[in-house]
């Protein structure tokens, strides 16, 4: 983790629902790679981080300091797939649920 | 109709089927937590559709979620009839549709043609005992709240045509569950009613029906929604006691204390000891030295009895102005 790249980006995470204690009642998958957003989003921001035009100009602004106390800009996620989680409900009935929003495609500065 | 494998084809398929795509090997824990005899065709079926999803993205039943209902067989007046408890469906889950799974077999003829009647057989007999018209079998849906001792309000009742081999077969039953539902019940019962002598009651075994309902859940796409469904402690609460809650825990030893704040920690001057500035009337102004003595001055050890004797003539003597030292001293002294 320690030589990933300062600026905004995605990095690797893998969640094992047996760590969250969920594993009772998932059946499957028993894990996923989720992934997760960190990084700077300092000015000048390079495309990549593909900052909005808010971003770009709050971080403009604290690069200015004419306002004192804005923080930089967050490094979130941008796009995100669903994962489809086979579970079993209370009645130990099975169930299929298609979460949206369970992993990270990219990351961005907002 | 979906034909079923054999029960080893059937397994096999299971465990051909538990093969989890995300860890390639085996979904034996995903088998663990279906619990040993849990993987009846219901499992399987479940298990096929999120294959389906994760392979292909492909939305099950065009929503964002399959609820599966187990049956629990009951035997009304000599007859079996199987219970469905839809109750955990969410208020947020949109009804797409809904299919209720049993396994049929073809009827049996009595014994005696099949041994009269080898197949193909030309003799003029086995023509006189060809099957008369098959019988027919009907399948009826009743709805009925929660604890009512009556057999229910008769939602449906659908024609079923004996198969000419075991198999299972699929009826669609959406309007039925979407009008129980509007009727806010949520026990169904069926029974397949068929005009032969009643074959007698079936063993609950992994050919039990089973219903699929496909849903959009609403509410899938609100923050945290995944907390809603799969945030849980005790995964099935039912029937055991609450770990944590044992009869006689006694009440938490501990004593809780709140810090109380002593007046506005503005500053760490001890309270009391205020120090205003000199214009200040009437104040009695001490020197910082003579408010905090050197917080360094080392702890003198206790002197024992005699040494607190000898201590005060020591006090003593050392009122007097001169110090006296022994003769020795003296002399060095006058030599110097």
């Amino acid at each position: 983790q320690w030589d990933e790249p300062r600026v905004c980006s995605r990095r690797y995470l893998k969640v094992d629902f047996a760590d969250i204690g969920w594993n009772e009642w998932i059946i499957s998958p028993k894990s996923f790679d989720a992934y997760y957003c960190a990084g700077a989003c300092e000015f000048p921001m390079p495309k990549i981080v593909r900052p909005s035009n808010h971003a770009t100009i709050q971080s403009i602004v604290r690069a200015v300091g004419i306002v004192p106390g804005i923080p930089e800009p967050c490094c979130v996620p941008d796009k995100m797939n669903s994962l489809g989680v086979l579970f079993l409900d209370e009645n130990r009935n099975v169930v299929l649920k298609v979460y949206p929003n369970m992993s990270v495609e990219t990351c961005a500065c907002r | 109709s979906h034909t079923a494998p054999a029960w080893s084809a059937q397994s096999a398929a299971a465990d051909g089927l538990l093969r989890d795509k995300h860890s390639q090997r085996p979904l034996g824990d995903g088998a663990a937590t279906l619990g040993p005899g849990a993987q009846d065709m219901v499992a399987v079926h479940m298990i096929r559709l999120y294959e389906k999803y994760s392979r292909r993205g492909a939305r099950p039943g065009g929503g964002n979620t399959v609820r599966s209902f187990r049956a629990k067989l009951e035997v009304v007046n000599q007859k079996a009839v199987y219970f469905f408890n839809l109750t955990s469906m969410q208020d947020s889950e949109m009804i797409l549709t809904a299919t209720f799974h049993f396994y049929s077999e073809p009827l049996r003829w009595p014994r005696a043609r099949e041994m009269l009647c080898k197949p193909r057989a030309k003799n003029a007999s086995c023509r006189l005992l060809s099957p008369g018209p098959p019988v027919r079998q009907h399948l009826l849906f009743r709805s009925l709240s929660q604890n009512t001792a009556t057999q229910g309000l008769l939602r449906g009742a659908m024609a079923v045509a004996p198969p000419p081999r075991a198999l299972w077969q699929a009826k669609d039953i959406s309007h039925i569950v979407k009008a129980a539902r509007r009727d806010g019940e949520l026990l169904l019962s069926a029974q397949l009613d068929s005009e032969e002598r009643d074959p007698g009651v079936p063993s609950s075994s992994p050919h039990a029906p089973y219903i699929l309902i496909y849903a959009n859940d609403l509410a899938i796409s609100e923050p945290n929604s995944v907390a809603v469904t799969l945030q849980r402690y005790d995964p099935f609460p039912a029937g055991d006691p609450e770990p944590r809650a044992a009869p006689n825990i006694s009440a938490d030893p501990r004593v809780r204390r709140a810090a109380q704040a002593t007046g506005p920690l503005q500053d760490n001057e001890l309270p009391g000891l205020d120090e205003r500035p000199a214009h200040a009337p009437h104040v009695q102004h001490y020197h910082k030295h003579e408010l905090w003595p050197s917080p360094f001055r080392a702890l003198k050890p206790r002197p024992g009895r005699k040494d607190r004797r000898r201590k005060d003539q020591d006090m003593f003597m050392a009122s007097s102005q001169v110090l006296d030292f022994d003769e020795k001293t003296m002399q060095k002294a006058r030599r110097k």
